[in-house]
């Protein structure tokens, strides 16, 4: 059980040591490893001594042994069934992505209100009518909803996915939504990631 | 000048303050704004107090002079010229988006290297060849480039965007880029966005 601070650094050791296993690299210290991806190497340490991972002196870290560990300690060893709402151009983008499977993350529906959209195929499944959601979730194990809704619609589209009985809630939506006890909402806001952009370079002149 | 920690927290203040102003509010507390973004009243009070915004005890902050200070502050009372690169699923549904405009972010370029994809329209514009992307950096400001093109491709382009003068980009790639010194870059990391709610389900024995 990792503490949920190490997770996002977790995230991306796995990433690059996945990159690593791909070009047949069997092992990495925790000094190339901090090189590779900016970090420290007393953090890596210490993040891998969580799950017993010790490394040899002078030798490094296992690379299939750390990406074994991590998958398993970030719940990634077993598929998590997702659905998008709101099939417009930032969901129909995700939808047709194949870079989640590769992570296990298996989309399994995609819904929409608009009569337009409803029918319409996103590549392996065609939209569905957002009237049909909650007999969707009854039937099938909806772990993560992914919200790509316009603002206005985000709280009551997230109200609805949390009454169906998802736990878990990736929003795209510019604003914050509540969500009641026992449900987690992370969200992904690309104005602001602008807006820190703007401010760095604002701050080196360039403004 | 505020220090750079306190920028995504005034992002979300400024998001939330535009709000308020667009439904009528003229005051708002650090108590109450703290409940509506689930943040600290005295961590609101302290950020506001670096440009001076002290508030009346009571009364609370003027909502549109927090706004103007902010935006100030931000860098964001000027327009930002934007670059995409990369116009497949992702790029193009970025390239068609209107909020970033309401922003200060103006999108005046889209190019990309595939014959299919070049001359093709995104609403406001057309595709552009990659080759052009020199020559349209030569002549127009271009302040921030958004790096949507495949992970194998990532680091060429960054190379390409830093040495044609950009000095900020947004990376979708899910690949860590390195840039030279003087070049800012920030990583949207949509899959790991999702190992972090699938942990937290995992950890809470949803797996
Ligand atoms: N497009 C982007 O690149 C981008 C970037 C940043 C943020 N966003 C945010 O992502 C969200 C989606 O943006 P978009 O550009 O794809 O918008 P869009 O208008 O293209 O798509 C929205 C879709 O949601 C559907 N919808 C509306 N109400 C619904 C409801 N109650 N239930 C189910 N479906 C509903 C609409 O029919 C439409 O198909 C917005 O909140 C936007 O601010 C988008
Ligand atoms: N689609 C998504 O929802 C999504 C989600 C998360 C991450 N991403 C990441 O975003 C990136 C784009 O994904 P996508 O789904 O839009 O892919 P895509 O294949 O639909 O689009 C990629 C585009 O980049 C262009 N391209 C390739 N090499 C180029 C170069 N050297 N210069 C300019 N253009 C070039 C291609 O012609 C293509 O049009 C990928 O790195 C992907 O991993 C996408």
């Amino acid at each position: 059980h990792v503490p949920a601070a190490t997770v996002p650094r977790l995230t991306l050791y796995l990433r690059k040591l996945r990159e690593l296993h791909a070009h047949g690299v069997a092992r990495v210290s925790s000094k190339d490893l901090a090189a590779m991806i900016d970090l420290n190497p007393a953090q890596i340490r210490k993040d891998f001594s969580y799950f017993g991972e010790f490394g040899t002196r002078g030798v490094g870290y296992e690379v299939p042994r750390l990406i074994a560990e991590i998958t398993r300690s970030l719940g990634l060893d077993r598929t998590w069934n997702a659905v998008i709402v709101g099939a417009g151009l930032l969901g129909t983008a995700l939808a047709r992505y194949r870079g989640f499977a590769d992570q296990g993350f298996r989309l399994v529906g995609v819904f929409d209100s608009s009569p337009g959209v409803i029918g319409a195929s996103y590549g392996s499944g065609r939209v569905r009518a957002i009237d049909e959601f909650e007999a969707f979730c009854a039937q099938e194990r909806v772990d993560i909803a992914l919200v790509t809704v316009p603002a206005a619609e985000a709280q009551t589209t997230v109200d609805r996915i949390a009454a169906a009985g998802v736990r878990a809630v990736l929003d795209f939506a510019p604003v914050r939504v509540s969500v009641p006890a026992g449900v987690i909402v992370r969200q992904v806001d690309l104005s602001s990631e602008l807006m820190i952009l703007a401010y760095s370079l604002a701050d080196d002149g360039a403004g």
